[in-house]
Parts: C-alpha cells; sequence; structure tokens
C-alpha cells in the first residue's frame, strides 16, 4: 500500500508546474525515505531530478519500494482540480499498481474530490549523477536569476556565465547587439534571501542555452534562492531547495567553435 | 557557434 498526504498542496501542483514543458512522461520512484523523480527532456540536452522526503508528508506510507509512470501532463490536467488550500494525498495499491488516486480535500473539509490517474509503462534511463565538486558554486535570489535569463533572451538564444571570485556575470551576444548583467557578492545579513553569495574553486566560463534556462526559473516559486553550480567542462546545476526536498536541473554545455 | 552538448555526453546509465 502507498500512501503520501501532503497538507501543502499547492507545493506538488507547483512542482509539478515547474517540471512539466520539460518532460512528458516520467517514473515516480516511491521508496520508504520518499518520492523521487528522474528525467530528460526529449533531445537530452536537459536533465531533471526531483525529491521529495518521506517526512515531508503526513501520513506516509510506503510498504515496499515501486515506480509509478505517469504522463506529466495528464497529472498536471488532474492538478488543476485541486484548490490552492487544498491537503492533496496520493494513494496507490503497490503491487498492482495500474492507477494513481488522487485526494483533494479542502480546509474545512466539507468538500472532498477524488481522481484516479492511468499509470504507463515507462521504462526510462537512469542516469548516475556523480557527486561533483564544482569549481563556483553562487546563490543568489531565484527571482534575480529568472529575470536575467528573461532579460538576456532579448539579445541572444544563448548566454555565457563567468564566474570570479567577487563577481558572476552573463554575457549575451545575438544580432541586435550585446547584453551582459554582472552581479557582486552581498553582504546582506538581514535579509538573507536577498544575499548572493561565490564560493570559487577556480574561475569558471560557460555557455548554455538559454531557452533551457529559461524553462528551469519555473521553478522559482518554489524557493526564494537558487544555487547555480559550474564547472568546467560540466552540466550545469540549478537547484530550488525546499523543506521536503528539492528540484535539481542540469543542462549541458554549449562547447567548441 | 558553439557545439550543443547532452547530458549523456557527460552522465552515463547506471
Amino acid at each position: 500500500m502507498f500512501e503520501a498526504r501532503l497538507t501543502q498542496g499547492a507545493l506538488l501542483k507547483r512542482l509539478l508546474d515547474s517540471v512539466k514543458e520539460l518532460v512528458t512522461d516520467a517514473n515516480f520512484d516511491c521508496s520508504e525515505t520518499g518520492i523521487s523523480l528522474q528525467a530528460m527532456d526529449n533531445s537530452h540536452v536537459a536533465l531533471v531530478s526531483l525529491s521529495l522526503r518521506a517526512e515531508g508528508f503526513n501520513p506516509y506510507r510506503c510498504d515496499r519500494g515501486f515506480s509509478l509512470g505517469v504522463n506529466l501532463n495528464s497529472l498536471n490536467k488532474i492538478m488543476k482540480c485541486a484548490g490552492n488550500e487544498d491537503v492533496i494525498t496520493l494513494k496507490a495499491d503497490d503491487s498492482s499498481a495500474d492507477s494513481l488516486c488522487l485526494l483533494f480535500e479542502n480546509s474545512s473539509n466539507e468538500r472532498v474530490s477524488e481522481y484516479e490517474l492511468k499509470l504507463m509503462d515507462i521504462d526510462q534511463e537512469h542516469l548516475s549523477i556523480p557527486e561533483t565538486d564544482y569549481d563556483a558554486t553562487v546563490m543568489m535570489p531565484s527571482a534575480e536569476f529568472q529575470r536575467i535569463c528573461r532579460d538576456l533572451m532579448v539579445v541572444s538564444e544563448s548566454v555565457t556565465i563567468d564566474v570570479s571570485k567577487d563577481e558572476i556575470k552573463f554575457t549575451a551576444e545575438g544580432e541586435l547587439g550585446t547584453g551582459n548583467v554582472k552581479l557582486k557578492p552581498t553582504s546582506t545579513i538581514d535579509k538573507p534571501e536577498e544575499s548572493i553569495t561565490i564560493e570559487l574553486g577556480q574561475t569558471v566560463s560557460l555557455q548554455f542555452s538559454l531557452k533551457y534556462l529559461s524553462n528551469f526559473t519555473r521553478g522559482t516559486p518554489l524557493s526564494d534562492q537558487v544555487m547555480l553550480c559550474l564547472s568546467d567542462n560540466m552540466p550545469l546545476l540549478v537547484e530550488y531547495k525546499m523543506d521536503i526536498g528539492y528540484i535539481r536541473y542540469y543542462l549541458a554545455p554549449k562547447v567548441g567553435d | 557557434l558553439k557545439k550543443q552538448h547532452k547530458i549523456t555526453d557527460f552522465y552515463s546509465e547506471e
């Protein structure tokens, strides 16, 4: 038997909203430690890895590990039927999981709706992502990162990110001309969510597709801060951390001339 | 122009 009840249902709505453009079908791997998902976009240029800890649900019950093969478009349609204040419960019979039950209860509990989503068999390759000691780790307000991606997209569909000890610089070059945004670390200790920090092993400069980065910023509502991790000739990691877990986006760089 | 790489150029299957 699998049952996971989340009082902040809105969080699940936002999470699914932040991956729906990137991934169509995916397996939700459920175990006693929680729910995780890993999937690449169709072009295999980006990968999303999502993890929700069992402690974030109450109750959480997963008698044995199993996978829920889900079409995310269909799941998103059903999630639209949940109110932002609703408590959301996911239930499945872990032996013959051919459908996922979703329960939406409003706060005063006089309105309860129940949906069943047909599950699919999805055989997806699972990539092993080694723990990496990145050349540069940058923390910044997630809204700031979203704005930089949106602004520089008017100039080009690629952005070069340069990180040095005391600056992260985003540069775009295109037909109309060029644009760049430079951020310096802040020391505002009174407003931690506004802070910008740079942890530098060595300077790094990489180029990425802004189309994908803009897509990743759908995770902005999940967290005040976003973490960018860069290493030479490695995919960029963009992480939005929540109390219950995290959503990580990986993007392969553009390399060579 | 630089070439867009793939995630699978860096991370392999488990």
